[in-house]
């Protein structure tokens, strides 16, 4: 592996980025993905974290572009040159661009843009190219006939971690236990049809499922959750959680019990927590909540509390005016209480005692009804 | 002029794509261009070299078929050589 000259690298672990143009090749959803995926593969093997603006100057500027496009290195039509990057510092520093001449796809029917931008980002961390033909920073684009198998090479490991070390906890430590919690009696059993669930977060592209002192770790790319004791990750947090939800746009994920909140970033409680949920804007009767969801498109923040809900604007950090409202009038067919909702797909998922409602907010109506554990691979 | 036979026009070719892919990635001088027509000059050849080298291929100093399949293939924009 190389460095750029003079080892150019961030100074700060927490770095931001927002994608200022998209390819019309892909749906932006696919595009986001893409991109959240490929931070990942260089998350897992540092300290550093990142988070996505939506405004406003972000460390790494993301943009798709053709031919001449403002900086000194044009574009060359499709094939040849996929996009380049610039090594870490102020300014376009940092900044990815990625040639829209190609045809960008998230297969390899065409160019995958995981993989180019994982190697992109590379450079924005401070990586040059490496010679080892096997790594991700070599030069020539490889493709992978199964993108499941992707992984750092050991040399793109090393020339990284030479630059920010390696990720909090060392190797002894390890900061993602290797086996799960072994199902003990007594713990919740993710196949029993009648499990409900207390909260439920995603978390950087994974979904979290609590229950009790424990929780499920599902991810895309990993049929199979895992199991694990909420201590092991965030110590200070309590159990028997009331909701959760994921700020996409801060990288936070906020906790709830009873009538007080936390944030966590990663594996780490934010500090300034626990705040009291009144902070929010609940009136003083309301002494816990029982679910929440935040719609990361509209930046809007649903709390439910018995057969009610608020809603709370991200944008402006306020409750809207005009709530409560009943949850029968805005979602029907879900039936309170809610216990746990979260977003994907562009859907709202609503789980109450074992049953788990598909809702969609564009057509206003649920789609399906599931059980509650449909996620969890039984 | 007399018009160039096939074979001198596409080794003509290979050079011009050499010696940009060379200018873009693996910092040759531009303004040397002029006087590194002619495949033997000894700062191209250290320069293909050098590619070879770093992008796993045999050195053989010359633009063979692997080496001009290399460079014919998608790669990022970022140079090799140089900053």
């Amino acid at each position: 592996f190389r460095t750029f000259l003079g080892m150019p690298k961030w100074r700060k672990t927490h770095l931001t980025y927002r994608i200022m143009k998209y390819t019309t090749d892909l749906p932006r959803d696919a595009v986001d993905s893409a991109i959240e995926k490929a931070l990942k593969v260089w998350e897992e093997v540092t300290p550093l974290t990142f988070s996505k603006l939506y405004e406003g100057e972000a460390d790494i500027m993301i943009s798709f572009a053709v031919k001449e496009h403002g900086d000194f290195y044009s574009f060359d039509g499709p094939g040849y040159s996929l996009a380049h990057a610039y090594p870490p510092g102020p300014g376009f520093y940092g900044d990815i661009h990625f040639d829209d001449d190609e045809k960008w796809t998230e297969d390899t029917s065409g160019t995958n843009l995981f993989l180019v931008a994982a190697h992109e980002l590379g450079h924005s961390l401070g990586l040059f190219h490496s010679a080892n033909t096997e790594a991700l920073m070599h030069p020539v684009y490889k493709s992978f006939t199964d993108l499941t198998r992707f992984r750092l090479s050991q040399d793109d490991v090393n020339g990284i971690q030479s630059l920010y070390g390696p990720p909090p906890a060392s190797p002894e430590k390890p900061l993602v236990p290797t086996k799960s919690v072994p199902s003990v009696p007594g713990t919740p059993d993710k196949c029993d049809t009648a499990l409900s669930f207390d909260a439920i977060s995603t978390l950087r592209g994974e979904y979290l499922f609590f229950k009790d002192r424990y929780f499920w770790r599902k991810s895309n790319w990993n049929l199979e959750p895992e199991f694990h004791l909420i201590s092991t990750f965030w110590p200070s947090l309590p159990s028997y959680l009331d909701a959760a939800y994921e700020d996409n746009s801060r990288d936070i994920v906020f906790i709830f019990k009873g009538n007080k909140l936390w944030a966590i970033r990663g594996n780490e409680v934010q500090v300034g927590y626990p705040r009291g949920i009144h902070t929010l804007g609940f009136p003083p009767t309301i002494n816990k909540i029982d679910a929440a969801v935040s719609d990361k498109e509209k930046k809007k923040t649903y709390f439910f509390v018995e057969d009610k809900y608020w809603r709370f604007d991200e944008n402006s950090q306020s409750m809207e005016q005009g709530f409560p409202r009943l949850i029968a009038d805005d979602f029907p067919g879900v039936k309170p209480k809610v216990d746990a909702v979260f977003q994907a797909f562009g859907f709202f998922y609503f789980f109450s005692g074992s049953s788990q409602f598909e809702f969609d907010p564009n057509a206003k109506m649920v789609t399906h009804i599931l059980k509650s554990n449909s996620w969890l691979h039984c | 002029a007399y018009p160039l036979s096939g074979a001198a026009k596409e080794e003509d070719s290979n050079m011009d794509l050499a010696q940009q892919y060379l200018e873009k990635y693996y910092d040759l001088k531009t303004d040397m261009k002029q006087f590194v027509r002619r495949k033997d000059s000894n700062l191209i050849v250290k320069k293909i070299q050098e590619m070879q080298k770093f992008l796993g291929l045999e050195v053989t100093a010359k633009l063979d078929s692997d080496t001009l399949e290399v460079m014919h293939q998608p790669r990022c924009g970022v140079p090799d050589v140089g900053h």
